[in-house]
């Protein structure tokens, strides 16, 4: 594994979005994750649409049976990656445009810019997550969001963050070994994430979280997914 | 005997908050943010829900001493509105990859 990789370099990032007031970052985390997925498998980065998932995706979790997509009230990536394989696939920011609310599915199958053909979940040892990332592109991730709301730069590394309740998904694009931690006096490595509440939050969007403590539950909902061209 | 009056309702023309450093941040605030509370009392209620967040990104920075937190587009919302606003994944602990049916991926070689 590199010391330090990042997607954005390689051009596999789309531009930091704006959920607006709504719970769709669940949304957002899919859409990342195919964008880098496509631009693995094709060269080209293409700007998907989030509200095609707000509006027509209610696949709901095998397990989890009241884990349902929602639109503004929430989702899960790996529902999201079902409803897309079994829909024909996702179609670019352009044709079906973001809005922030929900409302009536307009999705057409003949706009289809790319199909989800598989998807997987990561083992939660962060190494494992590293070495996806490098070799799969950008992975969905959900974390603890609660240091987030004051969060306004440097590597987050919480003494007490809680793992266990996920509350927010989130593309995880790099890591780097060299964030300057002061209360351990070096540096320790972190993550790299991109969010989806615009770039006036955090550094330009992007959040940096510690890496190797499974921090505020990163490791423990990680999936990668596999396209097809359309 | 003396009868002792005691207030009951919110004294909106003497609220604590009003002219403290508190207030004079909220209104940078407001104007970076380009924030717009359309009555007083929102307003008084949102400077009331600042405070508190100025409070908890002071213990945050404590708690998180790597990074650095303060005053943020969402310093105006409580914790329990911004939870409701701007995250979306459910089923917390449960959605966890191993207790899903999806397919959890090979482990990679990656002791180098």
């Amino acid at each position: 594994l590199p010391e330090s990789f990042d997607w954005r370099e390689k051009g596999a990032v789309s531009d930091v979005k704006m959920q607006g007031t709504c719970g769709s970052c669940w949304a957002f985390s899919t859409t990342g994750a195919i964008e880098g997925a496509n631009f693995i498998a094709t060269g080209k980065l293409l700007n998907l649409s989030e509200q095609q998932l707000v509006d027509c995706d209610h696949a709901c979790d095998a397990t989890e049976k009241k884990a349902c997509d929602d639109g503004c009230s929430g989702g899960l990536m790996t529902n999201a990656y079902k409803y897309l394989i079994e829909a024909g696939g996702i179609e670019e920011e352009d044709a079906y445009p973001y809005t922030g609310k929900r409302g009536e599915c307009k999705f057409k199958s003949e706009k289809v810019a790319v199909k989800v053909s598989n998807f997987i979940t990561i083992p939660i040892e962060e190494n494992q997550i590293a070495a996806y990332l490098v070799n799969h592109g950008p992975l969905a991730v959900g974390l603890n969001a609660v240091f987030m709301q004051t969060y306004i730069g440097g590597v987050s590394c919480p003494l007490i963050c809680g793992k266990k309740w996920i509350n927010h998904g989130v593309l995880l694009v790099g890591y780097g070994s060299r964030g300057y931690s002061i209360l351990r006096f070096k540096n320790k490595p972190y993550w790299i994430i991109k969010n989806s509440w615009g770039k006036r939050w955090g550094e330009k969007g992007y959040y940096r979280l510690c890496r190797g403590h499974g921090m505020c539950g990163i490791n423990t909902m990680v999936s990668a997914v596999m396209t097809k061209a359309s | 005997e003396q009868e002792v009056i005691l207030q009951v309702t919110g004294n909106h023309h003497h609220h604590h908050l009003l002219g403290t450093a508190a207030e004079h941040q909220f209104n940078s605030f407001i104007q970076e943010y380009g924030k717009d509370y359309p009555t007083r009392a929102e307003y008084l209620h949102r400077l009331g829900i600042f405070a508190k967040n100025l409070l908890r990104a002071a213990e945050h920075q404590a708690m998180d001493p790597t990074a650095v937190h303060g005053v943020t587009q969402f310093s105006d919302l409580s914790q329990e509105e911004f939870e409701g606003m701007y995250m979306g994944v459910k089923g917390g602990a449960a959605a966890a990859p191993s207790e899903n049916e999806e397919v959890v991926a090979a482990e990679m070689e990656v002791g180098d």
